[in-house]
């Protein structure tokens, strides 16, 4: 049995380098397509896309666009619900989507 | 005995993060061939109305939207500079990233929850490299 | 009282980033408890 799962393990090993390296390059590859100023340009939904998805379609739907690392808080005051938001990198932007 | 033991708790492991990390590569082709395809998606409307969309009517990426029944009521508090808000909801809501919006909008063409059509099975091979095709079939 | 901290602002961050959120506002249905208190029509709503 020893030498069995030692056999094992190391064939483990590779396999998760494997992933480890594909992983690294995944996210390379993802980070430079969003930052490609083409791709970004054309990174852009419509409300009509979000009302699509959202169940059912009429309901208050909010969009929050916001810098990197800002900070959201979701907390259960004594009633209902409290959110915020806090960037050190620029204003925040929120809107509602249009019902029509 | 003790070794073999020893190397039977390696070997879980190892199989547990291998299951993880196939998970967020899974995860991550998902996103690549969301994103590419809402691109494409854009580029041919764009290309059919031969105009791009006004200003201020479509919504840039990166998001994160928050949807809440039709009669809640929300406070909302701004800093002048806008960069604090807080709000107070007397209701439930939801809140989705832009992937999750992507994928309900079909953009990773069901890879997501196994329901991706042969055709869309190629075209999704199409938008990813070489090197990641085995892993979308 | 229960609260997440989280980082927005990035996109194709981890996927159920906001999974967490989601479970813990379904999980006490506010709209319900304010039905049962027999509480007050809602106000108006406001817009942002």
């Amino acid at each position: 049995r020893f030498p069995a799962l030692q056999r094992e393990v190391s064939e483990l090993t590779e396999a998760e380098e494997k992933l480890d390296e594909l992983i690294n390059k995944c996210s390379l590859q993802l980070r430079l397509l969003t930052e490609d100023t083409h791709n970004k340009k054309l990174g852009y939904v419509r409300c009509q896309d979000l009302r699509n998805t959202v169940n059912p379609p009429d309901q208050i739907i909010m969009v929050i666009r916001a810098p990197p690392e800002t900070q959201m808080q979701v907390s259960e005051p004594s009633e209902g619900y409290q959110i915020s938001l806090k960037s050190s990198k620029g204003p925040i932007d929120v809107f509602l989507c249009p019902e029509d | 005995a003790q070794e073999c033991r020893n190397l039977e708790l390696e070997k879980q492991k190892r199989l547990e993060r291998i299951r993880q990390k196939r998970a967020q590569l899974e995860e991550l082709i998902l996103q690549q061939i969301a994103f590419k395809n809402l691109v494409q998606r854009n580029q041919a409307s764009e290309a059919l109305s031969q105009s791009t969309p006004p200003p201020g009517s479509v919504i840039q990426l990166p998001f994160i939207i928050l949807n809440t029944d039709v009669r809640t009521v929300i406070d909302c508090s701004i800093s002048s500079d806008k960069c604090e808000y807080l709000f107070n909801f007397d209701n439930t809501f939801e809140i989705h990233d832009d992937v999750e919006i992507l994928k309900r909008m079909g953009m990773s063409l069901g890879l997501e929850n196994g329901t991706c059509s042969p055709e869309n099975l190629s075209v999704a091979t199409s938008l990813v490299p070489k090197s990641l095709e085995a892993y979308v079939t | 009282r229960s609260r997440i901290l989280i980082s927005i602002g990035e996109s194709f961050g981890s996927a159920d980033k906001f999974q967490k959120i989601n479970e813990m506002v379904s999980s006490t249905d506010w709209s319900l408890k304010r039905r049962l208190d027999g509480g007050s029509a809602p106000k108006p709503l406001k817009r942002l």
